[in-house]
């Protein structure tokens, strides 16, 4: 009788993820080591998902000693090879999107009896502070038990470490026991080795209980507002300062009351609108703005929120009703005419904050249809003044249009899921910008000291998030150099200071073997790429094509698995060398209808076409 | 807690000791024409029931009655108001803040430099001290500069020293510490006993200070300053 560890012929010996943080910056390693028990050629498939933010940077299998390595090519030349195996009747794609947060990885290999295979993927993510913690994400989902099974965190920070927290969706009481979790100083770690007994679904199961996320949250010490910190030349700040007051803000919410909007979708935003109005603060202005075929407001100008005044906005958003079509244009331009006016007009306060909430379900389909005339009308309206938040409901909807109205007028774009929490989803979205509290933030350094910065100025800054900027040193004998945060408070404008000793920075980094050295250039580069790629979907032609070669060249020489550059995987198959290509999925895009590769390589080509998950 | 008062006219110095207890808030300026005024909370050593307990400042608190602001100032932390709304600070910010009608500038485990209205600062310094020494734990010290900008009704236990002050030292002859001589003073119609002797001064090198030759007023400046010393006891920072 073969062992529990056994399915289908197939041994898991052990499926380890090391994760390894320094300074926000995750280093990520998946390795699972199996053996083909049968007596016969087996396929083994290995599944990673992923968080959508990460980056690949390193696949390889190795198969009775012989490795295969993934390299990362630009992705036109990867769609090459792609384009062959497609026609040999396969589907090349690795990599798909999979549900809100995470894309998929899988791969399968054909494995000869006795043989044994070790997978080993690697990927990258800066860890974002989102409402006062950075947070880890790992989805758990053995098909069966395995031997080892091991999750192991070492996270290092040199401002030292405030809290940790690991948890995960299917723990037990008796799962409790083999999670460990501590932090002293600088240090955090975390465990996680189920035996094989305490991975069964019931006592004499075969099947695995670990079906779940895993996640590991933490944050840092903030006794200063701001952290410098350089390794290789390399440096990156850290700027996040609290006890701040919270600037008031002036709240325009567009909401789409279309048809579409009927049944569960408005419910959800009427609720999640009720629950906003309850968080509002009394120094707070806000409307509503509903548009269809036609525009209604709730008020001619904006309100302030005292107590008599949110009760008469519950009432108005109780009432709402769907109705007619969608004319997205007419709405935020009457919102955008308002704020205008307000600041205009002096109604809100001096020292305050506007931003527009636009939420919808669908596409402009009455009115001004055009998306690149609303963008334009928008854009000409704003003029920069404050920020467009979108946020697209469900999947009937053109995203990129939205996205790129939201991130040319300074704000981003989110995806509401459709699901039963979707109410929260906005909520959430709205506790993230509820509490700004400076504005028109810039950090600044000495021209001659830096370069290659990445993003330095920052339309708000809100409670519980953190900004990042990262850049190069151009004097590597650099003794000292100053770095100023500038902005606007509640109360007060503030500048703050940060005196950085280059030498004795870099000398305190280098000296905790935590470090892989050079985390802070690969850092930079993550942050430089994902900030290209942001910043070339709002433009055309050649600057575009300029921003496009930077972002490759940088994908390219840190080996990363980017919008722009794909990972082709070779496998021996039936002596057959066959290659498969790893692309990162883009959330603007419909959902790609490809199968996974380990599923389809034993059928036969189907009828229909495949989609290729594609960057551009 | 103790003061010195520069008199430039006699290009020397005056210097008294407060002892109170720990806890006790003494008035230090008062300006009811500016509407600023500075009170200082002290503290004493790390152990109680120490003979001949050392006491300083621990808290300082800035009001300007007319901007609606206040400043909470202790060893820890730095905390603004401007009417009920407030910003935090630690010690460990290098921050210049500027509102209507104040600057502030709080230099990350140094000093803070405030700035009221038309130019009348205060230097407040952090005075950090070892934390596992037995006695002594952080203390702050406080300096003004542009006096001259407060108005004439300026009161308080430094405040009232920011008019011209005179007196007159004569009599100088040995005293009971060799190297402090006695002396004969007479200042507000009152003649005093006080001893030659040097206080610090750290406004320029906060740990070890430069010492300062003034003259001694014994019995927490009796005869020096307005009336007693429990006169300046007030009931809270603000």
């Amino acid at each position: 009788s073969l062992p529990d560890t056994v399915l289908n012929g197939i041994e898991v010996y052990s499926t380890k993820i090391s994760c390894k943080v320094t300074s926000r910056f995750a280093h990520n390693v998946v390795v699972t080591r199996a053996v083909n028990r049968a007596d016969t050629a087996k396929e083994i498939s290995f599944d990673v998902e992923l968080p959508k933010t990460a980056f690949i940077t390193s696949f390889t299998m190795t198969i009775d000693g012989v490795t295969y390595p993934g390299n990362i090519k630009e992705k036109e030349v990867a769609k090459k090879q792609y384009d062959k195996a497609v026609s040999q009747g396969k589907t090349a794609g690795l990599v798909k999107a999979s549900g809100r947060k995470l894309e998929k990885f899988t791969v399968s290999v054909n494995v000869a009896a006795g043989s044994k295979v070790t997978f080993e993927l690697i990927y990258e993510e800066l860890l974002k502070r989102h409402l006062g913690k950075y947070e880890m994400f790992l989805k758990i989902q053995p098909k069966q038990l395995i031997n080892h099974f091991e999750i192991e965190a070492d996270i290092f920070e040199p401002q030292g470490i405030s809290s940790l927290d690991a948890e995960a969706t299917f723990m037990t009481n008796d799962l409790l026991g083999v999670l460990t979790k501590s932090f002293s100083g600088k240090k955090g770690h975390v465990s996680f080795k189920p035996t094989l007994d305490q991975q069964r679904s019931c006592s004499n199961c075969t099947t695995s209980l670990l079906n779940g996320d895993f996640t590991i949250t933490y944050d840092v010490n903030r006794e200063s507002p701001a952290n410098v910190q350089i390794v290789n030349g390399y440096f990156v700040h850290f700027f996040a300062p609290k006890d701040l007051p919270v600037v008031p803000k002036n709240v325009v919410f567009v909401i789409d009351v279309s048809g579409s909007m009927y049944g569960r979708k408005l419910v959800q935003t009427k609720e999640a609108l009720l629950k906003i109005l309850e968080d509002m603060k009394e120094e707070d202005y806000l409307n509503f703005i509903l548009f269809s075929s036609d525009v209604t407001v709730w008020k001619d100008t904006l309100i302030k929120a005292t107590p008599e005044n949110l009760k008469e906005a519950k009432d108005f958003v109780k009432n709402i009703q769907d109705q007619g079509m969608t004319n997205i244009n007419d709405g935020l331009m009457r919102g955008i005419k308002m704020l205008n006016e307000a600041r205009e007009a002096n109604v809100i306060p001096k020292r305050s904050t506007s931003l527009i909430i636009m939420l919808t379900d669908g596409e402009a389909n009455v009115g001004e249809s055009r998306v690149e005339k609303i963008q334009e009308n928008v854009r000409n309206a704003i003029e920069g003044k404050f920020p467009l938040y979108n946020l697209g409901f469900g999947y009937n909807l053109n995203y990129d249009f939205l996205e790129k109205m939201a991130l040319e007028n300074h704000g981003l774009a989110r995806r509401i899921y459709e699901d039963s929490d979707a109410d929260l989803q906005m909520q959430g979205f709205y506790d993230e910008v509820a509490n700004p509290l400076l504005v028109d933030v810039e950090v600044q350094y000495p021209e001659n000291a830096i370069a290659d910065i990445t993003q330095n100025n920052y339309q708000h800054f809100y409670d519980g998030s953190e900004i990042v900027v990262a850049g190069r040193l151009v004097d590597q004998d650099l003794n000292s150099f100053t770095a100023d945060v500038k902005g606007q408070g509640a109360l007060n404008d503030l500048t703050f200071t940060e005196e950085v000793d280059v030498k004795e920075t870099e000398k305190a980094l280098k000296e905790q073997k935590y470090i892989f050295g050079d985390f802070i250039e690969r850092l930079w580069a993550y942050l430089t790429i994902q900030q290209l790629l942001e910043k070339r979907k709002n433009v055309q032609g050649e600057e575009k094509e300029n921003l496009t070669a930077q972002a490759l060249e940088l994908s390219l020489k840190y080996h990363f698995v980017t919008p722009l550059t794909s990972m082709v995987v070779t496998k021996p198959e039936d002596n057959i060398e066959q290659e498969a290509v790893a692309d990162k999925p883009l959330e603007g895009k419909p959902e790609p209808i490809t199968s996974s590769y380990a599923t389809q390589y034993h059928h036969q080509p189907p009828a229909k076409p495949y989609y290729y998950v594609d960057g551009d | 807690p103790h003061f010195i008062i520069r008199v430039p006219e006699k290009e020397d110095a005056l210097c008294f000791n407060i002892n109170e207890e720990p806890g006790v808030v003494l008035n230090l300026i008062r300006d009811p024409s500016t509407g600023i005024s500075i009170s200082g909370q002290i503290i004493g050593e790390k152990k109680v029931n120490v003979k001949n307990q050392k006491t300083y400042f621990g808290r300082l608190g800035i009001v300007n009655t007319r901007a609606d602001l206040k400043i909470e100032v202790t060893t820890q932390k730095i905390t603004l108001w401007k009417g009920l709304d407030q910003t935090n600070f630690t010690w460990m910010n290098t921050v210049m803040v500027k509102q209507e009608g104040l600057s502030l500038q709080i230099n990350r485990k140094k000093n803070i430099v405030v700035s009221i209205g038309d130019g009348v600062s205060f230097v407040i310094i952090l005075h950090q001290v070892w934390k596992n020494l037995p006695y002594h734990h952080d203390f702050l010290g406080l300096y003004t500069v542009d006096s001259h900008r407060m108005s004439v009704q300026t009161h308080g236990l430094l405040g009232q020293f920011f008019h011209p002050i005179d007196f007159e030292v004569f009599d100088v002859r040995p005293g009971s510490d060799p190297s402090k001589p006695d002396a004969t003073m007479m200042v507000k119609n009152h003649k005093l006993t006080v001893t030659r002797g040097w206080q610090k001064d750290y406004r320029k090198d906060p740990r070890h200070g430069s010492e300062v030759p003034c003259w001694f007023i014994h019995n927490n400046g009796a005869g020096l300053i307005d009336g007693s010393h429990t006169d300046y006891i007030v009931s809270d920072i603000f």
